[in-house]
């Protein structure tokens, strides 16, 4: 059981695109997989047609215990992907969590429970280092960082990866960085094969050879709830997204 | 004076663009424009070079109390647009301001001894609701709601307009939005053509005329350190946001 937080504080950088289709394109390759919003925007949740109301069932009470996560979960439109989706109460946990003792394991207590069902688990993190961000990475083993090729993208990437460091080190050994993905790569600006060649010498091999190509039809497909495969399975977006499952599951005899 | 926040809490949608570029259209016009970085990400200090270590005077000592906010605010590269700059350690801010009774006016505070000397402050908000956007919703009179013509766009705005009222009816009263801008927008897709349609469905009038087209010169620009007037005044970004700047004077004689 692989459980990877998709995380990076800039906003805009392509998280809940990346966390619903390597979700889709794994299902279609038999994985069973579970999506995760953790982000109180609930794009995650939108993106899958799913928009909850202030105090359904959602990840926020789950992760406050007053519902069990297996009631949460729901199938999507897709075969072999699930969604624990959320609503934008989930904003509020911060503040009610803030005094607890073990207000960093709130998700990985939730998540322990499912996890027996699934081969993957993808956490759709929001775009900030706080404690939501912070209890996805407790309950992941895994971090991917999604990265636009453009200016702002290496400024910040020293402060996530202290966070990383300092998570491992306190709370959870087993968090490693799997990879930097390049996501809305414009090929024909300078400035994105620039910025690209910048994250590659900051990276190593530690950088996805998939790159995620700009693509309209990435951006279309959650305004009708589907993922890329369902929307438009032929376009360059679902070609990249299929690309980055190749890799991610020659990884798994590595694991 | 006129202290406007940009915000929304949907990430990469042209906020920090926005306020460097609208601040310098404005200077170009002869205002006296003060831009201020409250987001811990200081993606607008980089853009115009200031790039600060841990420690060193920035907005989170001036919002602490221990630098006074004219000895932290820096002259640009830009005659009559001046910056007060932030370093990484700005996102300890909420943990360390909450218990305080005063926590929400730190900002405004600082600001306060700031606004003799200028006729625009823009305040660039991080992509959350939290402390430190809450704490420039208290000092700013209006609002600048930048979107991107995309699928998530409205999703999270019934949320922040949510955020402004309480803020006006708790604790500032002055509060106002403005407008919604719409940011890069590719004229080309359909997509972004329904979704502009759409917001101006729910906002009428208080959707800014000028939009501002997807222009890769405006991510080129913070590279440079430069606002789009000094590093390529002829091209669509620095149309556009001059065009957005005529609008945003216009209203001047109306305050
Ligand atoms: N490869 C791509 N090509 C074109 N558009 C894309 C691509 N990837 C994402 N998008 C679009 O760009 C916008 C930002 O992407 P997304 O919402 O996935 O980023 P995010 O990092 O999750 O944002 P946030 O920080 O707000 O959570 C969305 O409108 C999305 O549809
Ligand atoms: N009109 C535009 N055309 C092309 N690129 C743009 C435009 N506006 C902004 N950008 C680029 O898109 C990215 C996101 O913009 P920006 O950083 O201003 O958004 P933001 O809302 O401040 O993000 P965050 O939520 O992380 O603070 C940046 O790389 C920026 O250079
Ligand atoms: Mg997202
Ligand atoms: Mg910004």
């Amino acid at each position: 059981m692989r459980c990877i937080i998709i995380c990076n504080q800039k906003g805009g950088v392509g998280k809940t695109t990346t966390v619903a289709n390597l979700g889709a394109c794994l299902a279609e390759r038999g994985r069973e997989v579970l999506v995760v919003d953790a982000d109180p925007q609930a794009n995650l949740s939108l993106h899958f047609g799913v928009d909850l109301a202030r105090g359904e069932p959602s990840l926020y009470t789950v992760m406050r215990g007053e519902d069990d996560p297996s009631d949460v979960v729901r199938q999507s439109a897709v075969e072999g992907l699930r969604i624990l989706p959320t609503g934008v109460d989930l904003a509020g946990l911060g503040v009610e969590l803030s005094g607890e003792r073990g207000r960093l394991f709130a998700l990985r207590g939730a998540l322990e429970k499912l996890q027996q069902r699934h081969d993957y688990v993808l956490i759709d993190a929001p775009p900030s280092l706080g404690l939501l961000t912070l209890n996805a990475m407790c309950a992941a083993r895994e971090v991917f960082i999604p990265m636009q090729t453009q200016f702002f993208a290496l400024q910040g990437l020293g402060k996530l990866l202290r966070t990383v460091r300092k998570v491992r080190s306190a709370v959870n050994k087993r968090l490693r960085i799997t990879g930097v993905l390049a996501c809305m790569h414009d090929s024909r600006t300078c400035l994105a094969q620039e910025t690209l060649d910048e994250i590659k010498k900051h990276f190593g091999r530690r950088v996805f050879k998939s790159v995620i190509r700009k693509n309209v039809r990435l951006a279309e497909a959650p305004g009708f709830g589907l993922p890329i495969t369902e929307y438009d399975p032929e376009c360059h977006g679902a070609q990249d997204y299929r690309a980055l499952t190749r890799e991610v599951i020659a990884m798994e005899s590595a694991e």
